[in-house]
């Protein structure tokens, strides 16, 4: 143990497992945490080389093995709580993004909240053992949040009652959604419905994209990754576009909205309730923000204890720098933020909860608050996030700038958080229509 | 705010906003009333952030009520108002985070543990004010004597919280396989894995890389 740290920690004034325990919720809660953290860490199968030393194939390709193993260890271990899920998958991942994102954090929750029984029936089984593997394809190369602008559409033909989706222009192209490039077989796929001549707005379809089996694209769709990124290189963010592409009626999701044989649109009871499965994401993303703060946080102040270097006394050894008081002004009050923003995402998380619940009692009060809620402070916290852990990368000097202090990784992962799932000014502006309206 | 100021009751996060009618919020500055009776008090500091809040919002419907009475459409109303109404968001949002902090306090009970989780929720407060002293000083939330406080009791608490930073980062109790940092090991022991990790990569499979034999070597044995 490095002399500098050890006296670091005598001298500290409290408990440091007390604030573990707050931070999890309940000392329980810390205990079956790191529980399920040395089934990975114990687990040969997940003892994997560097993928910073990896071409990004090569981390692509480790993320599917992964991703795979991770399936399969969680039954093994009987694993299926949400939350201990989330847990399995970063510790096996180590907080990277893993090609099955989508398909366990956008599919699955769709086909439980949006489908019929009878479609439930045939989509989730297969869906939860892997042979359907799924995306969910909303945004477009060129529409991204504002979720009327989308072009990609699915006109209803009475006759065959088949849906035909189309890509009408290459700004309509799907693009981006994770595991669409290589990995998934099944899109749930947001398109403009038309039927009878009239256009019914957004509505969500289950879409074949590849062969079962040969997992070749199928005639009439054309799909693939799109290229390298800043970071995100464990994920094929792809592209997918659609040439009079027919699918059966029953591939609509038709838990709320509805279309008759004959093409009749029956409207949902409240188009609100698709934005659940959005605020549900958002609320993760703001626990995330505290996350990947706390973990630059951690980086940069156990690094700034460790290093010596110049000087305040003239004559002395060189002092650590974080007795330097600008080395602390530039770290304690991010550390002091990514304590708030702990707290945020877990009262976030307990909200979306309580009002979900209200919500399957039909009660739809609160839900524009909690819509609005989650934007604004989705947007606020991954905004000061994202400059946060930059800031804790350069406080490191040189250092942070190599791969080794696992810094770039942290913000190139993260600082995504600030356009998906809704570009943050976008997100603002939910939350002022909001603060207006009241 | 429209509905607050016809005089409904509004619940949930947005309730400050039910001073709207009572005229209580001004968007300009209430001359020669600070209202931060003293910058230690963390709920006097939310209040301050909820004022803080209130203002903007204000500030920025009013904004749009005035482009409104001057005959513009609502959609155009709206997008020349936008930098207020995002300003007004992130104050929103900035008065939750606060507030959900100080709130959080009350519900540690070990004596040593709410004493730094104070410390902090302080300094996150005080440094969210130091960084946006505008908005306080022209909502008359704060004076400028006092903004001089905030900063001088800012690096005071860096001071306090200074023996307890790498106990406060330990908490998060990342293990060094999640962490996946050198820099960041929980022992410490930096630069001896450093020169291993640089070791290990790919360049260094062999002594002379082969760009050499193919590239440099020929280069030199022209010039």
């Amino acid at each position: 143990m490095n002399p500098d740290l050890s006296r670091e920690r005598a001298t500290a004034s409290f408990n440091p497992e007390i604030i573990t325990n707050i931070l999890d919720g309940t000392p329980e809660k810390t205990h079956r945490r790191r529980e399920i953290e040395s089934l990975v860490i114990n687990d040969p199968a997940f003892h994997n080389e560097d993928p910073n030393f990896l071409s990004r194939s090569e981390r692509y390709e480790l993320a599917i093995k992964k991703s795979s193993q991770m399936v399969k260890k969680m039954r093994d271990h009987g694993i299926s709580d949400p939350e201990e899920i989330y847990w399995f998958k970063s510790f096996v991942h180590r907080g990277r993004p893993e090609p099955l994102d989508l398909h366990l954090g956008m599919f699955l929750p769709t086909l439980l909240s949006q489908a019929t029984p009878e479609q439930q029936d045939r989509f989730f089984m297969p869906a939860w053992n892997l042979e359907i593997i799924g995306t969910y394809a909303q945004t477009e190369m060129g529409h991204g949040t504002h979720l009327r602008g989308l072009e990609t559409t699915a006109t209803y033909d009475p006759s065959t009652q088949e849906f035909i989706l189309n890509s009408p222009t290459v700004t309509s192209i799907k693009w981006w959604p994770g595991g669409l490039g290589k990995t998934s077989n099944h899109a749930v796929v947001l398109a403009q419905l038309y039927t009878q001549g009239e256009c019914k707005g957004l509505q969500a379809f289950i879409v074949p994209i590849r062969q079962i089996g040969t997992h070749e694209p199928l005639p009439g769709v054309t799909v693939g990754d799109i290229g390298p990124k800043f970071g995100f290189d464990e994920i094929d963010n792809g592209f997918l576009s659609f040439n009079k592409f027919r699918i059966p009626r029953e591939n609509m999701l038709m838990k709320h909205a509805k279309v008759e044989p004959d093409g009749t649109y029956v409207k949902p009871l409240s188009d609100k309730l698709t934005y659940g499965t959005m605020v549900f994401i958002r609320s993760m993303i703001v626990g995330d923000s505290a996350r990947s703060l706390s973990r630059a946080c951690t980086i940069a102040i156990r690094y700034s204890a460790v290093r010596h270097q110049s000087e305040i006394r003239v004559g002395d050894p060189e002092p650590q720098i974080l007795n330097f008081q600008t080395q602390q002004y530039k770290l304690f009050p991010l550390l002091a933020t990514a304590y708030a923003f702990h707290f945020v995402g877990s009262y976030m998380s307990q909200k979306y909860h309580r009002i979900t619940g209200d919500i399957q009692q039909g009660n739809l009060s609160e839900l524009p608050e909690l819509h609005a809620f989650s934007a604004g402070l989705k947007a606020f916290t991954t905004w000061v996030a994202s400059t946060g852990i930059e800031e804790c990368r350069m406080a490191c000097g040189g250092h942070g700038y190599s791969r080794s202090s696992g810094i770039p990784d942290i913000y190139v992962t993260f600082t995504p958080a600030c356009t998906y799932e809704g570009e943050n000014t976008v997100m603002m502006l939910q939350t002022a229509r909001f603060l207006f309206k009241s | 705010y429209t509905a607050a100021e016809s005089g409904e009751r509004l619940g949930g996060m947005v309730s400050y906003l039910n001073d709207v009618s009572s005229q209580r919020v001004q968007p300009q500055p209430l001359a020669g009333r600070p209202q931060i009776a003293d910058i230690n008090d963390v709920f006097g500091l939310v209040e301050a952030y909820k004022q803080r809040a209130a203002w903007l919002v204000v500030r920025a419907a009013r904004g749009v009520q005035s482009d409104l009475k001057r005959g513009k459409r609502k959609e155009d109303a709206w997008n020349k108002n936008s930098v207020d109404l995002v300003r007004a968001s992130q104050a929103h949002c900035h008065y939750v985070v606060v507030k959900l902090f100080a709130d959080k306090l009350s519900e540690v009970l070990d004596a040593a543990t709410h004493r730094i989780l104070s410390s902090l929720c302080l300094l996150y407060a005080l440094h969210g004010i130091s960084k946006n002293t505008g908005d306080f000083l022209q909502a008359g939330l704060l004076t400028s004597s006092q903004l001089e406080h905030v900063d001088q009791r800012v690096k005071d608490l860096l001071g306090v919280i200074r023996p307890n930073a790498v106990a406060l980062v330990d908490a998060f109790d990342y293990s060094d396989t999640q962490l996946s940092s050198v820099l960041g090991r929980y022992d410490g022991n930096v630069y001896e894995n450093m020169f291993e990790w640089a070791k290990k990569s790919p360049l260094n499979k062999t002594q002379v890389h082969e760009s050499f034999h193919k590239y440099l070597k020929p280069l030199q044995s022209k010039l």
